[in-house]
């Protein structure tokens, strides 16, 4: 499964 | 991480430096909305809640300390600094900005990616963002007259979000799961609002002459 990059944004 | 989101984030960190240095070199914040100023520290207390539960990126940490950091200086200085707080344009700076607030966190409890408190505290800060500006744009119009680095101030603020935007293009057709719905709404509104200060702010650049907004 894809990696949580949930709001990896700023 | 892509060029247009380090681009972002660059412009980004300018916005806050030049703040800081207008506020430092001349001990004055003339012509700068404290309101303004208090929805970005609302925005980035709310979406940095993660700070020490979701690790990212030393770059991301380190980012997110700056701006809570900045920004709390920022109005910090606004409020208290005995020299600074004194040339607040206090009778200008009108705008009910707690009807933001109040709206944005109504629209974060209807829309949210997931009814979770970190969600619907991450869709609130997304959507106070989007309108964060307009006090300051209120106060701009109403003063006329814009200070060379209060208007490199908004112009900044506004291209940063330009790169967010082709940062989620970029991503969009790069990553398969990209979905950012809420982001792709909010920053569209958010730069929309820039549109037309950034016509005026070229118009005063190509004809060299001082940034006259219409009141």
């Amino acid at each position: 499964p894809e990696k949580d990059d949930k709001h990896d944004e700023l | 991480m892509n060029a247009f989101r380090l681009a972002g984030d660059m412009t980004h960190l300018i916005t806050v430096l030049i703040l800081l240095l207008k506020i430092y070199a001349t001990k004055s914040c003339s012509g700068i909305s404290l309101k303004t100023q208090e929805l970005y520290v609302m925005v980035f207390v709310a979406r940095y809640l993660d700070l020490f539960t979701n690790f990212i990126s030393v770059y991301n940490s380190v980012m997110k300390v700056v701006f809570v950091t900045s920004s709390i200086a920022i109005v910090w200085c606004m409020r208290i600094h005995p020299l600074v707080r004194r040339t607040y344009d206090k009778e200008q700076d009108t705008f009910r900005h707690y009807f933001l607030v109040a709206g944005s966190f109504g629209l974060a409890l209807l829309f949210n990616e997931n009814f979770t408190f970190r969600e619907v505290c991450w869709a609130f800060s997304i959507y106070l963002e989007a309108v964060a500006i307009l006090p300051q744009l209120v106060l701009l119009q109403r003063s006329g007259n814009v200070d060379n680095l209060t208007g490199q101030y908004v112009f900044f603020l506004g291209a940063y979000r330009v790169f967010y935007i082709l940062n989620w293009i970029y991503r969009y057709f790069t990553e398969k799961h990209f979905s950012r719905w809420i982001s792709w709404i909010a920053g569209l509104v958010q730069t929309a609002l820039y549109a037309d200060f950034f016509y005026y702010y070229f118009i005063s650049w190509k004809n060299n002459s001082k940034l006259q907004l219409p009141a």
